[in-house]
């Protein structure tokens, strides 16, 4: 069992150590403790670097020293004659002795005890990303304010998710902008406007200052903006490496900006607004739109007003206008009217007459009407002539609407009254 | 018709016949027919034929059967008890409203209505014809139509023809403008006849045809001379008539 402190004593000591040995001792105090091991008596055959006989301390396979010879305390206050500092709670003692000592020798005499280590300074690596709380035998991290120590219970990242705008103008900018912006930290936004407007976002080049790209050119730290079936970036750098308009064609957009554990810069900002999305302007033929307008945008209602001649079937009906409504999705309403000409039908048969098999009867087509004669005649010569006009009726100059009309003719008898003079 | 010749219908194509009264009318549009006032003032729906030559077989020539829709005599047409003593022709005219349009052809045709206007009017001399089934020198009718060929003439002419009608005294007849008088030489309309056109040929406008300028009336001696209702004046009468009632008549 660990223990916090302990006496390591050689061989025989305080009688002379024997030839020939080798012991090695364990030493392990709790974790998050260094050791402090220090020598009250030393008395080894001395050699070269400690050659024959040795007391050897190892941690963490480094040895951290070697000793041989006699030593004696340079301060009259203090017995030690040596001591170590471990920034481990492991350590190993090996006493090692050869075959032959001319000289009686008593070996040494050490204790050790747990000490604190000191985490936030005793080494090399830094153990939180802000502020290192020591305390006996381990350490915390903490984070100044605002900020919040990931799960790692070693970093501090910002809390800066959540935020939604939805007003149709805004500037968002990355947390503390112009201050150096947070490691380890990734903040998402969302800009949410209503149906039918796209979020713009504009950035200007000086705006942006975001931990450039690796030598593989991936970003450490980045900003992407992402939209149901788009996704704009990641950029970083310094200025802002993409199109300085930027038309997402959706009208919410999501903002994720990434952060590592380096390398903090500036950040960005960037401001953006809803613009109506457009519809496209797709004048079908024969036909015109009120009001005309070179961009129709969301909620813009236009009449589709057929030329004369033309109009709109729907079902059985027929109407010469409609309306369309650019839609949310940047689609009209009405996306299928389509004016057609205007089809008069067969004409209308008369009485004592007859019309000719008119090979159309669409808007601008004529037919011919006819009397049977001799015996009938038309009462309007002008008449007999009729057009598709644009409200679905044969019209004729004459009489408009009305139907030519086949009058008898009279006075005419067919065969001469011959009668022999008396 | 005295004095006349056997004639085909194709030559009086505007010839309607009264069944039950046994008279004339000329037929002057698809809905109208025209006619004397006695011919009417007694037959609310009479049966009418046209297109034919020979009355014979009737009652198979349900296609050429006109069918009377309403009966407009005219307004000072005055009635009288006894017909046979009728002194009183002025105004003998009317119009029967036919129920069914008249499908016009060889045999069918009508007459023309004069206008007021002086390029219609005639005068004694102009020759006229008249055309009917009604009684001949020979026989009280007849089944073949004849048609003869008659004057214009003065109408006292008429007035002076004498003959003995045991209820009517001739002084007693009474002669107005709306008639005129025709005929000589033994040509003459007589019973049977009346309503009948006596059409007159006129060259109008580059164009020949013969209008209606007179109704068989009435005649105090067959085979004289003989009364005719002169169309002229009512010419006016008629049109209105027939614009007010153009239309079928409502049940």
């Amino acid at each position: 069992e660990p223990t916090l402190h302990g006496e390591i004593l050689s061989p025989n000591y305080p009688q002379a150590y024997p030839n020939e040995i080798k012991q090695t001792w364990d030493v392990e105090v709790p974790d998050g403790f260094g050791i402090h091991l220090y020598f009250t008596h030393l008395d080894i055959e001395v050699s070269e670097n400690c050659l024959y006989d040795s007391v050897q301390i190892v941690s963490g396979g480094i040895e951290e020293g070697k000793l041989c010879g006699q030593r004696t305390s340079k301060n009259p206050n203090s017995p030690i004659i040596e001591e170590f500092h471990i920034p481990n709670n492991k350590l190993q003692v090996t006493f090692t002795s050869d075959f032959s000592n001319e000289e009686r020798y008593t070996g040494f005499a050490a204790y050790y005890v747990a000490i604190d280590i000191n985490e936030c300074t005793d080494f090399a690596d830094v153990p939180c990303s802000h502020f290192c709380n020591n305390f006996i035998g381990g350490y915390f991290c903490s984070c100044p304010p605002e900020y919040f120590l990931h799960d790692d219970m070693r970093n501090c990242g910002v809390n800066c998710s959540g935020d939604v705008f939805t007003t149709l103008t805004g500037e968002i900018a990355s947390p503390n902008y112009p201050d150096l912006y947070p490691e380890n930290s990734r903040c998402e936004y969302q800009i949410q406007l209503e149906d039918g407007f796209q979020v713009v976002v504009t950035m200007k080049r000086e705006d942006f200052d975001v931990e450039p790209a690796d030598s593989q050119g991936n970003c450490l730290d980045s900003l992407v903006f992402v939209t149901r079936d788009r996704r704009f970036g990641p950029y970083c750098g310094n200025g802002f490496p993409g199109p300085l308009t930027i038309e997402t064609k959706s009208n919410t957009v999501d903002i994720i900006f990434q952060t590592d554990l380096s390398g903090q810069d500036k950040g960005w900002k960037f401001r953006y607004h809803g613009a109506p999305i457009s519809c496209p302007k797709e004048v079908s033929p024969n036909s015109i739109w009120e009001p005309e307008k070179a961009k129709y945008v969301f909620k813009d209602t236009v009449k589709i007003i057929c030329l004369e001649g033309f109009e709109i079937v729907e079902g059985h009906s027929s109407v010469t206008s409609s309306y369309s409504t650019c839609q949310s999705n940047g689609k009209w309403s009405s996306s299928t009217v389509r004016c057609q000409p205007v089809d008069c039908g067969a004409p209308e048969p008369i009485r004592n007459g007859k019309v000719e098999e008119p090979a159309d009867t669409l808007f601008g087509s004529a037919v011919r009407y006819t009397c049977e004669e001799p015996y009938y005649y038309m009462e309007h010569e002008e008449s007999a002539e009729y057009q598709c006009s644009g409200n679905g009726s044969w019209v004729n100059e004459v009489l408009g609407t009305e139907l030519p009309k086949c009058v008898p003719v009279c006075g005419v008898p067919s065969e001469p009254f011959a009668m022999s003079q008396r | 018709i005295f004095g006349g010749a056997r004639a085909n219908i194709e030559s009086f194509p505007w010839q309607v016949f009264f069944r039950s009264e046994r008279a004339g009318g000329a037929l002057i549009d698809e809905y109208w027919v025209l006619t004397a006032a006695h011919v009417v003032d007694r037959s609310y729906r009479p049966t009418m034929y046209t297109g034919l030559t020979l009355l014979t077989g009737l009652h198979e020539k349900k296609d050429q059967m006109l069918t009377a829709e309403r009966i407009f005599i005219h307004p000072d047409w005055q009635q009288v008890t006894d017909p046979s003593s009728r002194t009183n022709f002025d105004n003998d005219i009317a119009l029967v409203r036919l129920k069914d349009p008249v499908k016009m052809g060889r045999t069918v045709s009508p007459i023309c209505l004069p206008d007021s206007l002086s390029q219609y009017n005639f005068s004694v001399g102009d020759l006229g014809m008249i055309s009917g089934w009604g009684r001949t020198e020979k026989k009280d009718s007849v089944y073949h139509l004849r048609g003869a060929v008659l004057p214009v003439t003065d109408l006292e002419l008429c007035q002076e023809v004498k003959e003995k009608n045991p209820k009517v005294h001739p002084k007693s007849y009474i002669f107005t403008q709306n008639m005129f008088c025709a005929g000589g030489a033994g040509v003459d309309s007589c019973q049977g006849d009346s309503g009948g056109a006596f059409a007159v040929k006129k060259s109008l406008e580059n164009s020949s045809r013969f209008y209606v300028f007179g109704l068989v009336s009435w005649g105090i001696k067959c085979g004289t001379y003989g009364i005719y209702t002169n169309v002229q004046n009512y010419v006016e009468w008629i049109r209105a008539t027939m614009a007010n009632n153009s239309a079928p008549l409502q049940d």
